[in-house]
């Protein structure tokens, strides 16, 4: 199994849309996917076409409240499940400000849930009672550094950073990676930074091309870097800006159910395929 | 004085982009502004030039250290004074955990110091010993509504709330009126939200102009709402998308010093003078 966190400080870069449709994209390669939504605004958990208030269990219920993941867990379409947000998320951090261990209270929950770390099956439809666990697990995180951002870092191998090739969103790459190495020291040895992937990507742009380069070449000499990112990549797909990608959450879709022939749901598809390859070296 | 806090915990809308230009345009129609970057991201303190770690003292000090707001004011040019941020704003909100009346810190800071209460001379340069004080207090956000935007509310009388003409952007709105009303019931009695700037605008697009009726008439039909947020407008400027309010930051410039005769910097002209005409009823 593996788990990515879909994480960046800086607001407004596309983190929800590319969990969700990185989520969806993956599924459809017939891959058992959970997308657990740690965004207290609720955002992956609407675009999926689920209602934060309608359900029973939620994200904050396991934090806070010694829920097990299995007990919020909504099936949203085939071989697709989320862990659905919750408003009170927003509080979590004050709520738990104190509590020993604070930061690792979801890899707890994602090491004793039976799904997850594979002794249970999971099933598609009453029929179909495969031997299963999931195939992949996306964490959508909100724009900070604090405790939620930490506690999907603790809980995962992976971490794929979406990045608008904007001055602003590349300034605080480097407070990220600092991030990202504190938590491998600290909170998970395993953590890795998978790639970069560009988005809202805005070709023909000449601020796009020169932060894209300064990405790319950044990365590419990062072979004297931290061990948890010197071996990221900047993706090859990059997702360019299309307002189908953002027309398709008021319709509680991901991009491939509400516009499949966009350029949209092809950058998806191929960052999808890039991911599913993508092999970190041990 | 006038002082507005630019608030949305949306993240990517315009905050900052508007924060800058809106102060840099009012200093320009010859007022005197005091910017405060209450984001530890630091994006308002870089897009005037000033570096982040290279002033002694920040917003972080006059939180936490109790240092007051004059040390840490800084002239970026003429009629604009900041105070910058600092990357450890964002454990202000874990370290004041605790402390009785965190929210209302900036506040205190605010009525207690010389120039910001009106009884100060603001020397523009050593000849021009002007009796002034501030005209207007504007205060960047980061992108949620915890500790840094609380006190922020508490501090200012006005709100202006960027947003970007999207699906996810305006689920949050419901959200941040509730926090203004809770804000003006237990904090901040005067708090009040002036209106709503459209960020990010593309004129031609459904998607804008679908998002822009919806938010006009919610405030057109606003009489029957909370006291705090019903005399809101939707400000007539509309601030386009345009590349050059992207790339003006990466030279630590305002759109008006980087591309003066763009769209962004007419735009934001025309907000300021929309802003600086508007008066709430008491
Ligand atoms: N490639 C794209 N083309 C056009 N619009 C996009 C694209 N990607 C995202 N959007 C839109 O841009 C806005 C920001 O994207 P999104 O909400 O996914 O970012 P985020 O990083 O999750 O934001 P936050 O920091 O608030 O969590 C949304 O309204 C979304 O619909
Ligand atoms: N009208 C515009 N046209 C083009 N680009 C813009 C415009 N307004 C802002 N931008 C760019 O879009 C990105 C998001 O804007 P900005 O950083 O101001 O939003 P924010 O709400 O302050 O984000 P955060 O939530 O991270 O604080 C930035 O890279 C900025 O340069
Ligand atoms: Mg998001
Ligand atoms: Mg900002």
């Amino acid at each position: 199994m593996r788990s990515i966190a879909i994480a960046n400080q800086k607001g407004g870069v596309g983190k929800t849309t590319t969990s969700v449709n990185l989520a969806v994209a993956l599924s459809r390669l017939q891959k058992k996917v959970c997308l657990i939504d740690l965004d207290p605004q609720a955002h992956a958990t609407l675009h999926v076409g689920v209602s934060p208030t309608s359900t029973p269990c939620s994200a904050y219920d396991v934090l806070v409240n010694d829920q097990p993941l299995a007990a919020a867990l909504v099936q949203a379409q085939e071989n697709l499940w989320v862990v659905p947000s919750h408003l009170d998320l927003s509080v979590a951090e004050m709520t738990l400000a104190g509590r020993p261990g604070r930061e690792s209270i979801l890899r707890e929950k994602l090491k004793s849930d039976p799904v997850c770390s594979g002794s249970h099956q999971l099933a598609n439809t009453q029929d179909d009672k495969e031997q299963s666990q999931f195939d992949y697990i996306i964490i959508d995180c909100p724009p900070s550094l604090g405790l939620l951002s930490l506690n999907a870092m603790a809980a995962v191998d992976e971490v794929l950073l979406p990045l608008q090739p904007h001055f602003l969103a590349l300034h605080g790459l480097s407070k990220l990676l600092e991030t990202i190495e504190l938590s491998a020291e600290h909170i998970n040895p395993r953590l890795r930074l998978l790639g970069v992937a560009l988005c809202l990507y805005e070709a023909g742009t000449r601020l796009a091309a020169e932060v894209g380069r300064d990405v790319e070449s950044f990365f590419a000499e990062a072979g004297k870097g931290h061990p948890s990112w010197k071996d990221a990549r900047v993706f090859e797909t990059k997702i360019r800006r299309n307002i189908r990608l953002a027309e398709a959450p008021s319709f509680g879709q991901s991009i491939f159910e509400y516009a499949n022939d966009s350029n949209g749901a092809s950058d998806y598809h191929n960052l999808a395929s890039e991911v599913d390859a993508a092999v970190l070296p041990l």
